[in-house]
């Protein structure tokens, strides 16, 4: 058993814990991915054994992986039962140890006899209220597959002494946990049954017990083992549609279109203007620049309408050998 | 970075899981240093580099030229350490797993 801190003490121990070595600051943010109400015991318990991994190397129960699983409370027959989900273990992992730790509080006596029994009080009708034989209590466990409506098998029953004072205590529950995991059963039941008059249902408090199972992953050592567990996109996918899956989401406009390759790309000439050696039988040999008019032509701009006229006639002109000049340029010629 | 040796070695890198867009579900920690190796693995090799005696004949072989195309030996982490990662699972139950091979102790050619 480990005993268990006060509630406010319990809190600091967490706060204590949240220090992260890497960083040395609190673990703030480690603190917000548990979410608000997540810091419960078993994160405690959790951030515990990750300080003393990170901080002296020490394998968790001699294995390289630790899963905790919260109880989920339920009633069944006016009793208090809790059921826990053990199915995100992976296949690749051996069950080291599987412990069950749950939080109890010595039995209270009826009022009458506290008002009456002062501390070491000599009057002998305390003696004679003295407590009677301890009430014991039973641990059951019991293992069903999912969605059967039975109460499922029972795996093992423990006796528990009730506690001096409240403190959280650990069994060992590695043979229900593998015997159950063997079967293929892998939700669990607990229930703290005792012989007296039920003490009602507990409200699911901080103080819900809780399985951890110290284990070994085979795969851990795979390539990318890390990518198998920590390589999400959607951490929780539960529930909330998927965001990119938006039901109107349209088929994707833009049309897929492939490079298709016309022919060989053996070269960059242009098809169908093969060069081929002139040895080659009756081919028509081009030269070079007749195929290739210099590429820096420039664009002649488009002459207007009246241009156009004028260039007409110029056109018809220039078709006569001698070029005619005016007047005073023939006369600036004749005296030169 | 830029006046690290050219020679095969260990070089700086911090990697924070929320530029991998991890961070929703990594409790701790938020970041650690991983290093990567970088450099030259060129005839004649440093022993600082510790070659492997395969990567000491490729190199030579490369150096001498006798075989075109032999590319020179790469230079990878050699010793690695582990990490711990905290993180929740699908069901938010909180999961501790220590990874092998996380970081870079030393680099090598090989």
């Amino acid at each position: 058993s480990h005993t268990a801190p006060a509630w406010s003490a319990q809190s600091a121990a967490a706060d204590g814990l949240l220090r992260d070595k890497h960083s040395q600051r609190p673990l703030g943010d480690g603190a917000a991915t548990l979410g608000p109400g997540a810091q419960d015991m078993v994160a405690v318990h959790m951030i515990r054994l990750y300080e003393k991994y990170s901080r002296r190397g020490a394998r968790p129960g001699g294995g390289n992986t630790v899963r905790s699983f919260r109880a989920k409370l339920e009633v069944v027959n006016q009793k208090a039962v809790y059921f826990f989900n053990l199915t995100s273990m992976q296949d690749s992992e051996m069950i080291l140890t599987a412990t069950f730790h749950f939080y109890s509080e010595p039995l209270r006596w009826p009022r009458a006899r506290e008002m009456l029994c002062k501390p070491r009080a000599k009057n002998a009708s305390c003696r004679l209220l003295s407590p009677g034989p301890p009430v014991r209590q039973h641990l059951l466990f019991r293992s069903l597959s999912q969605n059967t409506a039975t109460q499922g098998l029972l795996r093992g029953a423990m006796a528990v002494a009730p506690p001096p004072r409240a403190l959280w205590q650990a069994k060992d529950i590695s043979h229900i946990v593998k015997a159950a995991r063997r079967d293929g059963e892998l939700l669990l039941s607990a229930q703290l049954d005792s012989e007296e008059r039920d003490p009602g249902v507990p409200s699911s408090s901080p103080h819900a017990p809780y399985i951890l199972i110290y284990a070994n992953d085979l795969a851990i050592s795979e390539p990318n083992s890390v990518a198998v567990t920590l390589q999400r996109y959607d951490p929780f996918p539960a529930g909330d549609p998927e965001p990119r899956a938006a039901p109107n989401i349209s088929a994707d406009p833009r049309v897929r279109r492939a490079a298709q390759a016309t022919g060989p790309l053996q070269d960059n000439e242009l098809p169908g203007l093969d060069e081929r050696p002139a040895h080659a039988p009756h081919v028509q040999h081009y030269h070079k620049h007749e195929l290739w008019p210099s590429p820096f032509r420039a664009l002649k701009p488009r002459p207007g309408r009246k241009d156009r006229r004028r260039k007409d006639q110029d056109m018809f002109m220039a078709s006569s050998q001698v070029l005619d000049f005016d007047e005073k340029t023939m006369q600036k010629a004749r005296r030169k | 970075q830029w006046d690290e040796p050219r020679v095969c070695s260990r070089r700086y890198l911090k990697v924070d899981f929320a530029d991998i867009g991890w961070n929703e579900w990594i409790i701790s920690p938020k970041s650690f240093d991983a290093y990567y190796c970088a450099g030259a693995c060129e005839f004649p090799m440093p022993k600082i580099v510790r070659p492997s005696n395969h990567a000491t004949i490729q190199s030579i072989v490369r150096a001498v030229g006798i075989v075109p195309g032999i590319p020179e030996p790469c230079c990878v982490p050699d010793k690695m350490n582990s990490l711990g990662v905290l993180f929740l699972d699908e069901n938010r139950n909180v999961v501790l797993k220590v990874y092998p091979n996380m970081s870079v102790e030393t680099c090598a050619c090989r």
